[in-house]
């Protein structure tokens, strides 16, 4: 069986609320190492991974792998009820029809419990390569997401170019033209506004700008945010959540035919 | 046009 209680639950209710508008059903995997969710969208052009280790929860069970069913929209309904500092323990059967998710508050005079039907949710697993990427770069995660919204509203496209000058996003729309260059910047008092550019070789894709905006939806995770690149393989953005646990999306670059 | 790859495809293959 499983039994997963994180003191940080408000990081289950931001998790959701990044990803319920890419991906609606999708499988919580949970094993002895942690609740993992692998989830493509129904175009095929995003992919959600997500990984809560075991040491984000205390305590954690979880004796053999189980697969929770989820629809993300009903889930939502229920993370509702979740307050700030609550604690929330999952807990479902071996072969589990359904997920009991409690709420406690941190005082312990209040205790909310909730039963969420489960589906079967038959999904491929796919293998994602550990890939080294040409340019890696690690930002704000506020300005990642003031950045793509704002050339969104000009254009559905915007074009990253990493070069050793920095890290460009341009687009072209039909009132004109935007661009947005980051150079590699330091703050030692305040190293959450640093913008770290690693480049092993110059790289240019395209993508398109609805995918990007949501996955900004993941911006109250976590204040920083890595975009990762190479030519002609898909795009990496990855916020860690608490420790190593991570949620990352991956998005296919547009190319010319 | 703009062709966008299938990620599908694309990690099924890795």
């Amino acid at each position: 069986m499983l039994e997963a209680r994180l003191s940080q639950s408000m990081v289950l209710k931001k998790v959701v609320d990044a990803i319920k508008d890419l991906v609606q059903d999708c499988n919580f995997d949970c094993n002895d190492s942690g609740i993992a969710l692998q989830a493509m969208d129904n175009s095929h052009v995003a992919l959600v991974s997500m990984l809560l280790k075991a040491e984000s929860f205390e305590p954690y069970r979880c004796d053999r792998n189980i697969a929770l069913g989820v629809n993300l929209v009903s889930l939502t309904k229920v993370l509702r009820a979740l307050q700030n500092d609550d604690l929330v323990t999952l807990k479902a059967d071996d072969a589990p029809d359904s997920l009991n998710i409690t709420f406690e508050s941190s005082t312990a005079d209040r205790i909310s419990e909730y039963d969420l039907k489960l589906m079967d949710i038959d999904q491929e697993h796919l293998g994602i390569p550990d890939t080294e990427y040409a340019a890696t770069v690690t930002m704000p995660s506020t300005e990642f997401k003031r950045i793509c919204t704002d050339l969104q509203a000009m254009s559905e496209s915007v074009t990253i170019e990493a070069t050793k000058d920095g890290i460009k996003f341009s687009c072209a729309g039909d009132i004109g033209n935007g661009a947005v260059t980051l150079r590699n910047y330091q703050n030692v008092e305040k190293e959450h506004l640093n913008v770290d550019i690693e480049l092993t070789e110059p790289v240019s894709l395209t993508f398109s700008l609805k995918y990007l905006v949501n996955f900004c939806k993941a911006q109250p995770l976590s204040d920083r945010v890595k975009i990762c690149l190479s030519n002609e393989v898909p795009l990496l953005v990855e916020y860690l959540i608490t420790g190593t646990s991570y949620l990352r999306f991956y998005l296919a670059p547009k190319v010319r035919d | 046009a703009d062709f966008q790859l299938d990620l599908y495809n694309y990690f099924i293959k890795s």
